[in-house]
């Protein structure tokens, strides 16, 4: 559609396939159309209406959050974060970026490395430790994570540290004895405090389709999920479908992965994120 | 199930034992529903319902099939077709040390795909593979490949942190020293939008020549799936396709989207962290499993 015209089927179609085009997905798709189709009320419209429509259609179905960087100003100390999430997603890195965030804003930090599985996991936490300048506390490959996680908070506690980030092996939400290890680490974590973990993050990939939303009900199913991390997003992938995850579980996502080094995250933003998936 | 959704559709519609054009119609919207939650491009998705209808409309149903089992028939076909039809291993032929490079973007299982390989190589092909380290970025990444090296008992080529195009030249003449048949090229991630990074990965192409060249991709990407393949394939002219996480419930429609615009086919899928996790690659399975 070039200039101003009606909303036939032909400019609803092409619409729809932005909005797919982003994995924002059908059922979501069709419910922003039909409410840009409400605004149009049978009139004629521009192109850039229409934009301006889809983005404010899309920011509605974002949450409302308080800003993220309230992270660390809470009464608990330490205040004990958990990064949980499928292979590959970026946990590993993005704990390093809140890290170094947390450093900047004057906390001191602790990392857990409860990656004892993969190969080169906790070799790979220790460089973003040194990076970071933050202290991180591990046991050998192959230990049990739970026990790293428990030995960390007391350490946490015992040296004043303000926070402590858990950083956890990939896994995918389908894998039961996966998730039941991540049931016992939570268990594990509570003998010190039932409040424990004050936070649990969960990272997505940036280029998930559809898959998010299996992703956040079994990941949510062993935890309650109090942030999400999206990463990733500096490639081409639009991450469209953090919507369906917000209309669906009202999905509070907090940071956005934007490279892959420390300073790479920037706080999740309403208006920059419904604005760039139709970018 | 979609059988049962197509079967609902005709028994809607009047005429429920004719396949016409409008519970022809019908079902493909259902299809195009199917389809898209599977993540399949929306593009390739419009092709291939094309297709399927010139076919449906074309088709007989047989009594004693329901006109929806008919439908879901054809599509199943259709996909089995465009997914390759049949599973065609590579052969790894070629004078000796025959190169394979990883590829693709981060995260999506390369690191862990060329251990994979190399235990591949060295149980079922019997040949003698050489790990070279080219992601000099990620951290601990060299560390990652040498821990799977160890694994298998496979050597593993590193420089530590210096230029990944040299590295891999002198991975290759360490190959031909060491009496290794086989070398695998692990790379780093890289965003195909990339252009320092992707004239790197150009660079090590051209430099070593290897004779397999494997798109990496997590079964769980989405749309996006055709933009990134695209590129790669336009760039590296890669061999095949390695879909990884196949373990988990993703539908894979990325498969579909990126062997249909790039024509490469996919060679292997990725069904678990273990290195003896790399199966051949199933069109007839993979279709059952997108069209769900
Ligand atoms: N471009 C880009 N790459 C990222 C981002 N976040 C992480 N990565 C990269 O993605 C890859 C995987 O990151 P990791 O932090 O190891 O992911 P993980 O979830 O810890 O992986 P596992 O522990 O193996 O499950 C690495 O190459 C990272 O550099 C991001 O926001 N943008
Ligand atoms: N469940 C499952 N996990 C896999 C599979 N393939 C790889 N992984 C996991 O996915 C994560 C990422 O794998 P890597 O091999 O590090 O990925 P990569 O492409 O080399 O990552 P970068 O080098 O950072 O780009 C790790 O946790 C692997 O164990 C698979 O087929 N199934
Ligand atoms: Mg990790
Ligand atoms: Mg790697």
């Amino acid at each position: 559609a070039l200039g101003k015209g009606r909303l036939t089927e032909d400019v609803l179609e092409s619409l729809e396939e932005k909005l797919l085009a982003a994995d924002i997905g059908i059922e979501t798709a069709q419910a922003i159309l039909e409410g840009v189709r409400k605004r149009a009320r049978g009139g004629d419209v521009t192109p850039d209406q229409l934009l301006e429509w889809l983005a404010e259609e899309a920011k509605g179905l974002l949450p409302e959050l308080p800003p993220a960087s309230t992270l660390a100003r809470h009464g608990s100390k330490p205040y004990v974060i958990l990064f949980v999430g499928v292979n590959g997603a970026g946990k590993t890195t993005s704990v390093a970026k809140i890290a170094h965030r947390l450093v900047a804003e004057g906390n001191k930090v602790l990392l857990a490395a409860c990656d004892t599985f993969r190969a080169g996991a906790i070799a790979q936490l220790e460089t973003w430790a040194e990076r970071a300048g933050v202290e991180i506390v591990r046991h050998q490959d192959g230990s049990d994570a739970a026990a790293v996680a428990f030995d960390a908070y007391a350490a946490a506690k015992a040296r004043g540290h303000d926070v402590l980030l858990i950083d956890t092996a990939g896994r995918l939400h389908t894998k039961d004895n996966l998730m039941e290890e991540l049931r016992k680490l939570v268990r594990v974590l509570r003998k010190h405090d039932p409040a424990l973990p004050h936070e649990t993050l969960l990272v997505i990939d940036g280029n998930t389709g559809q898959n998010a939303l299996p992703q956040f009900r079994g990941f949510g199913s062993v935890t309650d999920l109090t942030g999400l991390i999206i990463t990733k997003l500096d490639g081409t992938a639009k991450g469209g479908a953090l919507l369906t995850l917000s209309r669906e579980f009202g999905a509070p996502v907090r940071w956005i992965g934007v490279g892959e080094g420390l300073d790479d995250l920037i706080p999740f933003d309403r208006e920059a994120f419904a604005r760039g998936l139709f970018s | 199930q979609l059988t049962d959704k197509l079967d609902n559709v005709f028994r809607r519609l009047r005429g429920q034992h004719q396949i016409t054009e409008e519970n022809v119609s019908e079902s493909l919207r259902e299809v195009r529903v199917a389809l898209l939650a599977a993540d399949v491009h929306f593009q390739t998705v419009k092709e291939f319902i094309a297709a399927v209808k010139a076919k449906a409309l074309g088709a007989e149903v047989l009594a004693s099939v329901s006109p929806g089992q008919m439908i879901v028939k054809i599509l199943h076909d259709e996909m089995v077709t465009l997914l390759g039809g049949q599973s065609e291993e590579p052969r790894f032929a070629g004078s000796p040390p025959v190169g394979i490079l990883m590829m693709g973007l981060q995260g999506s299982g390369k690191t862990t795909a060329s251990g994979k390989l190399a235990m591949l190589l060295r149980d079922k092909w019997h040949r003698k593979p050489l790990l070279v380290a080219c992601d000099v970025y990620r951290p601990a990444a060299i560390e990652q490949l040498k821990v799977l090296g160890a694994q298998l008992g496979v050597p593993v080529y590193d420089e530590g942190l210096g230029d990944p195009v040299r590295i891999a030249k002198n991975g290759l003449q360490a190959a031909r020293e060491q009496g290794c048949d086989t070398v695998i090229f692990d790379t780093a991630g890289r965003l195909q939008i990339d252009d320092d990074l992707m004239i790197e990965l150009e660079k090590i192409q051209a430099a070593v020549k290897p004779s397999e060249r494997f798109f990496v991709a997590d079964a769980m990407t989405g749309q996006e799936a055709v933009n990134v393949a695209k590129t790669f394939n336009d760039r590296l002219d890669f061999t095949g396709v390695i879909l990884t996480k196949m373990d988990g419930d993703a539908r894979g429609g990325a498969a579909l989207s990126v062997k249909s615009v790039t024509g490469k086919p996919v060679r292997y899928v990725g069904t678990g962290e273990k290195l003896d996790a790399l199966e051949l690659f199933h069109p007839d399975r993979m279709a059952s499993r997108i069209l769900g």
